[in-house]
């Protein structure tokens, strides 16, 4: 390698913090975090580019359920899921990002294609969804963002002004 | 919320950041993850950094661009800039949440200020952890 590399992860814990959670289930979400490292790192190894190794440490955990984002998102006020995802290149300052998708399997990705191939930087809701299908995303059907977990936590507030933060137990009114 | 950051061996760095949102979300609500500038931002120049936390109080604090700022304009060290970031000035918007960082030299900080953060990182002078914090 010509210089040292590295690569570094974040996880919001879906309100589960240690010490709340079960021996298996952090088991569990630390073999997922270093999947995700090690992936990454795996493609800086290799000389790859860093935005591959971010978009590919992303995707590892947009795949779990374990994590607010992609198979893990949080369900909204209308029983549906909304992500988000951006992503950027510190060479040239290129960057892409998506608001309000649905269906979207990796939208980390999407993010990336937005970045590389329109002359935009965020595209939102029914026209980022439009622009995924024009670049042949797959949509996942509702049931792979099903999780029984997210499900309960949105029982607890559904019907009511709260919403709640992935790495809170507070149900704060307008904030999180 | 997740995210990563990197630094590459022709030392360019990027960021990536990804998020479902807030349980019982409405209204089109969105939050700081898809925001270039507030939760996710990259400059060869200063650093990569992407964020999670209360997403409205990263919108107000710019945080991700105050974080390069600190460093361009400062010039301040990538740790010091990220701690001034989410100890001193995200507490002043009353904000909780995080962030990772890289610069182009392989340095990583990974400062939070609320409960609950999951983190990990692995360069190639042989460190590989992962922490999940109280």
């Amino acid at each position: 390698m010509n210089s040292p590399v590295s690569i570094a992860i974040h996880g919001g814990a879906g309100t589960l913090i240690k010490g709340k959670m079960t021996p298996e289930k952090e088991k569990s979400y630390r073999e997922t975090l270093q999947l995700a490292l090690d992936e990454g790192f795996s493609i800086l190894k290799k000389n790859g580019s860093a935005l591959d190794a971010v978009e590919k440490a992303v995707i590892v955990l947009e795949d779990s359920p374990l994590f607010n984002a992609g198979k893990g998102s949080v369900f909204t006020a209308d029983g549906t899921h909304e992500m988000d995802a951006a992503i950027m290149e510190g060479k040239d300052l290129k960057a892409g990002s998506v608001s309000l998708v649905t269906r979207i399997k990796n939208p980390v990705s999407l993010a990336r294609v937005i970045m590389e191939k329109s002359p935009h930087v965020l595209l939102a809701g029914q026209g980022a969804m439009d622009f995924a299908k024009l670049h042949g995303f797959q949509l996942e059907n509702e049931d792979y963002f099903y999780d029984e977990f997210r499900y309960q936590q949105w029982q607890k507030i559904k019907d009511s002004d709260h919403f709640q933060l992935d790495h809170s137990d507070r149900k704060d009114s307008k904030f999180g | 919320t997740v995210g990563a950051v990197a630094c590459d061996a022709n030392r360019n760095i990027a960021a990536a950041t990804s998020t479902g949102g807030m349980t019982n979300k409405n209204w089109g609500r969105i939050g700081d993850s898809p925001l270039i500038g507030i939760g996710n931002y990259a400059n060869n120049e200063t650093c990569a950094v992407s964020c999670t936390g209360s997403g409205e109080f990263f919108i107000r604090g710019v945080v991700a661009y105050d974080l390069s700022c600190l460093i361009e304009y400062k010039k301040l060290p990538l740790k010091e800039a990220a701690d001034e970031v989410i100890f001193k000035r995200l507490p002043k918007l009353k904000g909780d949440g995080g962030l990772i960082a890289v610069d182009r030299s392989g340095n990583i900080t990974m400062p939070f200020n609320t409960e609950g953060m999951y983190r990990g990182m692995r360069n190639s002078n042989g460190e590989n952890k992962i922490a999940i914090y109280e």
